[in-house]
């Protein structure tokens, strides 16, 4: 009986992840290998793709292309055109967060915990939860944006100016080596939850009902590793040993947004995100 | 805590209106 409710639980939270997660890991692995019927993301690989492509990031449906090209005549500093990009990015991120704490409300027990404890939980989990699943739109040459609409490679991100092209490289190193643990998106709810119910961010007040929250989820992970990849050894501790590596990519993408806001005067960060990188480590 | 974190807190607490991010 203990099991079922592992599963009944492992169930839920799979089905939560596709209901507010609008790209899953499934349907990116297969636009990034070319095995959709639809058509082949639109490609962002230097400044005059990206400056055809920008108007559509964001776009849950990309416009008729022909339009393309009237937007290449437009002559724009790369700076500029960077610094457009970089809001736009912002945007869609404040919205994933929505999405992430739409996800975190529907894990069992959740909204039952103190309100400044959700909180704390989200200011912390949140940015380590898109990091986590940026890495299922990401392959070794570049990344799914926009829904997965358009694809931007990774020697193009390299290629802009600091600190931009240091945003996304150690994330990218961080997916490549997640990625090879192949866990599946009804793995991820699963990892995801675990990841949001930490009882060690600093500042909780009632940490108890937090870490029992996260050992029922933990219970159910290993249980569901067990079952979907009998064969590979050791994964539920290799998955939990990139909770470690993940701390350390917020905190390091935390302090390159604090450098930005320095050095880019025209930068103003998403209040939303602004919230939540506010002393945040 | 809820005070620092304003639309944090308006995202928990609102399940089903849109939020104006």
């Amino acid at each position: 009986p203990e099991s079922a409710d592992l599963r009944a639980l492992a169930k839920h939270l799979y089905e939560s992840y596709l209901k507010y997660f609008p790209l899953t890991k499934a349907k990116a692995r297969a636009i990034l290998s070319g095995k959709t019927s639809g058509s082949a993301p639109f490609v962002i690989h230097d400044m005059k793709s990206l400056t055809e492509g920008e108007q559509f990031i964001n776009c849950r449906q990309m416009p008729v292309m022909e339009q393309r090209s009237e937007f290449g005549h437009v002559q724009e500093s790369a700076s500029e055109v960077e610094l457009r990009f970089f809001h736009r990015w912002q945007y869609r991120s404040a919205e994933a967060v929505r999405e992430v704490t739409e996800f975190a409300k529907s894990i069992p027990g959740f909204v039952s915990l103190d309100l400044n404890d959700q909180v704390t939980l989200l200011k912390y989990g949140v940015i380590e939860v898109l990091i986590i699943m940026t890495a299922s739109l990401m392959n070794k040459d570049g990344m799914l944006i926009s829904y997965g609409q358009i694809f931007m490679t990774r020697e193009f991100l390299k290629s802009l100016r600091k600190p931009f092209c240091e945003m996304m490289e150690p994330k990218f190193e961080f997916a490549i080596k997640f990625n090879m643990l192949e866990l599946d998106d009804s793995d991820m709810a699963l990892f995801l939850a675990v990841i949001i119910l930490s009882g060690d961010r600093p500042g909780l007040l009632n940490v108890k009902p937090i870490e029992d929250l996260q050992e029922t989820v933990l219970q159910t992970l290993e249980l569901q590793l067990k079952m979907n990849h009998p064969d590979s050894l050791q994964l539920f501790a290799k998955v939990l040993q990139k909770m470690t590596d993940l701390r350390q990519l917020v905190n390091d993408h935390v302090h390159l947004i604090q450098l930005l806001k320095k050095t880019e005067v025209d930068m103003c960060l998403h209040p939303l995100l602004q919230e939540i990188m506010k002393d945040l480590y | 805590l809820k005070e620092k974190h304003k639309i944090l807190h308006r995202l928990l607490q609102n399940s089903t209106s849109p939020v104006d991010l």
